[in-house]
């Protein structure tokens, strides 16, 4: 679905 | 960071300081839903759990602090300093059946099943739907003060800002995450009606207000 945590955004 | 990415924060930030300004000025949170501000901190909270476990950058941790005490700032306000202001025979929208089917999804779909992603995964889809008991409330009394109108104006905005956002960097650094994606949509999408009015109406001068 998309990359793990950490995330970048807010 | 791209120029939407911020746009979407900083419009995220002016929803939550016109917010507190018009409960601080009026001395009153007539017109706001306390079901939905309960939802955001749980959003607040469930989200930045990683503000303990990883360092991104000064900005993040601090945007990240500002939401959170800010969102408990507003409760504070709201349940405590003029809770004989609050509207809550209006604001009867049953925040459970929003909770749970969201976290039942989050246990469902997300991008690995360890505790801090499925309550990432969770905020997100909470946060797509954490404005429906104030488009509830707004929708029971027919109308919002002008301030409150622009408040929803910014909150709305921001999500949209970061489908933009999220449309660039998908071409600019492949990047992507489809859960955010799909969740923010929906979200934007809730605001549509709502987006429509404001512009007919309350950038016209006149009162939202909802056709009888």
């Amino acid at each position: 679905y998309g990359g793990s945590l950490p995330k970048d955004e807010l | 960071m791209n120029i939407f990415r911020l746009a979407g924060d900083l419009s995220h930030l002016l929803a939550i300081i016109l917010l507190l300004i018009k409960i601080w000025k009026t001395r009153s949170c007539a017109g706001i839903s306390g079901k939905s501000q309960i939802l955001f901190a749980v959003v607040y909270v469930s989200r930045y759990l990683d503000l303990v476990t990883t360092f991104i950058s000064l900005y993040n941790t601090l945007m990240k602090l500002v939401f959170i005490t800010s969102s408990f700032a507003t409760l504070y306000l709201m349940y405590v300093k003029f809770k004989a202001t609050y509207d809550h025979n209006h604001d009867s929208f049953r925040i459970e059946f929003l909770l749970l089917p969201c976290f039942v999804l989050a246990l469902l779909i997300n991008a690995s099943f360890t505790p801090l992603e499925v309550l990432w995964t969770f905020s997100i889809y909470l946060e797509a739907v954490a404005i429906l008991p104030q488009l509830f409330l707004v929708s029971k009394t027919g109308e919002a003060e002008s301030i409150t109108s622009h408040y929803l104006f910014a909150l709305g905005s921001y999500r949209a800002l970061y489908l933009l956002n999220w449309i660039y960097r998908y071409y600019a650094e492949g990047h992507y995450d489809l859960i955010a994606i799909f969740a923010g949509a929906i979200q934007t999408i809730l605001y549509c009606d709502f987006f429509y009015l404001y512009i007919t109406k309350v950038l016209k001068g006149k009162k939202l207000q909802l056709p009888a």
